[in-house]
């Protein structure tokens, strides 16, 4: 990370900001959730309490124009520079600007910016922070199309944002409250109570805590999908990937972004060809495509690019048997086998998982070979299945893997 | 191929730009020794490389050019 020259912050605790005015793009209460949201992804790792007004001078002024807005930094029209802001200070200082000419969003998507990650990074410089060259971080100059139900700062940007502000305070900040609209407002002190009509409940802001990632040893740990990748073994849940590395005896813990920042979380399957140095991730009936740290061009794909029947809408597991160059998919309480060589679903497929794989009688979350074995997770269990002798050997704890 | 002269020249004020934005390169317009600017843009260019994790040849390359081309925040990444 890195702040601006003298590191410029707020001397105070309770910022103020102020939206200007809004883009078309959007409905104006996105606008404003996308934008409480930022405040709240800050807020939430610092001190700094943020509450909007609606009148007046804010410390932070929020606006959308397109071209020359007043300052020396013109915009560019669609596409290169797509906002900018002010470290703190007074006047400008502060002040966030998005370029009109750039499609705001409410999702991420790839018609257009989603306005929530830009804001965000945007007020890391109101706040002070100044860009990363960390790939991943929120303050990275690139903007990266990432899915952002869950979005996590990354520990560049935290680490950032508290060598200026410090850590929250021990008792959890409320969750910043917007005041309800009053004409003409003046800022309304934090200490006085505002007189909420029924119609007015004070707007909840997201939890003021981010949720958190699952104990290694949780004894209920369950996973969403689960592949090896260059020797390595990588568990995912929600966003969170857990990596074990046979180089370290201490399991790693990132976040999918940290790896793939324009990749969506929560996959549901995930599987390595090795020959390829290829890792193939599921989400509903998409696929992605990745080598190391660089995703393929041309993904997502359908599903149905495999050989899928426009029936199945997402898979629940899969696996790459090395020695036979065929992957498992599996579905519900059936499987398929894919022949990695001809590129081609096999014939006499789907088959029941039960007929083939002894003991597998149910919906399989995750599956992953390891040292010849197979190993199917259900929920917080794992069956380790030795192929060629088609025999269940044992059931395990899911969370095996990292030495509980 | 060897990319068309006019669109190496085309690239060639978009990088000036970008590193203008982003890089705090100040072209001296009235210098004489041309090859002064040159030196000093490559001396940015690399910089820029390094920021992005680009390998620092201090050539305008593809991988150079796609990563300006990208949308992004208008604060520069360097400045004085």
């Amino acid at each position: 990370y890195s702040t601006f020259p003298h590191s410029p912050t707020w001397k105070k605790e309770d910022v103020t900001y102020r939206i200007l005015n809004y883009t078309p793009d959007m409905l104006q209460a996105d606008v404003e959730e996308a934008i409480a949201r930022a405040f709240q992804l800050w807020s939430s790792v610092t001190p700094l309490r943020f509450t909007r007004v609606y009148g007046g001078q804010a410390d932070i002024m929020i606006s959308f124009a397109a071209g020359f807005h007043g300052d020396f930094y013109s915009f560019d029209g669609p596409g290169g520079t797509l906002a900018h802001a002010y470290p703190p200070g007074s006047g400008i200082g502060g002040d966030a600007h998005f370029d009109e000419d750039e499609n705001w969003t409410k999702f991420t998507t790839y018609s257009g910016y989603n306005l929530f990650l830009v804001a965000a990074h945007e007020l890391g410089h109101s706040l002070g922070l100044s860009h990363s060259n960390v790939f991943g971080a929120l303050m990275y100059p690139i903007y990266m199309a990432v899915d952002t139900r869950n979005y996590q700062l990354h520990q560049d940007d935290i680490d950032g944002i508290q060598a200026l502000y410090g850590p929250p305070k021990e008792s959890d900040a409320p969750p910043t409250k917007a005041f309800p609209p009053q004409e003409p407002t003046e800022m309304v002190p934090a200490e006085a109570p505002t007189p909420m009509s029924p119609r007015e409940e004070p707007t909840e802001m997201t939890p003021s805590r981010p949720p958190q990632r699952p104990d290694d040893c949780d004894p209920h740990l369950t996973f969403d999908a689960i592949t090896t990748l260059r020797g390595e073994t990588l568990f995912f849940k929600g966003s969170y990937v857990w990596r074990k590395s046979p180089y370290f005896s201490e399991i790693e813990h990132d976040t999918i972004s940290s790896f793939w920042p324009s990749l969506i979380s929560g996959f549901d399957a995930a599987y390595e060809v090795d020959k390829r140095d290829r890792v193939l991730f599921f989400k509903d009936d998409q696929y992605w495509a990745v080598s190391g740290y660089r995703i393929d061009s041309g993904f997502p794909k359908p599903i149905q690019n495999l050989g899928f029947p426009s029936s199945v809408r997402k898979i629940d597991a899969a696996v790459h048997d090395q020695s036979t160059k065929r992957t498992y998919f599996f579905v519900g309480n059936k499987y398929w086998s894919f022949n990695e060589n001809t590129q081609s679903m096999e014939r006499g497929y789907p088959r029941k998982i039960a007929a083939d794989f002894q003991g597998i009688g149910h919906p399989i979350d995750a599956a992953l070979q390891k040292n010849g074995y197979f190993y199917f997770f259900h929920g917080s269990s794992q069956y380790e299945v030795d192929i060629k002798r088609k025999k269940l050997i044992r059931i395990m704890k899911s969370n095996s893997w990292f030495n509980c | 191929f060897p990319v068309a002269p006019e669109k190496e020249k085309e690239d060639m004020q978009f990088a000036k730009k970008y590193l203008e934005n982003f890089y705090d390169f100040k072209e001296e317009k009235h210098s004489l020794f041309k090859a002064k600017n040159l030196s000093h843009m490559t001396d940015k260019i690399r910089e820029m490389q390094s920021f992005f994790g680009l390998e620092m040849t201090g050539e305008l390359n593809q991988k150079t050019l796609d990563m300006m081309k990208q949308p992004r925040c208008g604060i520069p990444d360097v400045r004085s």
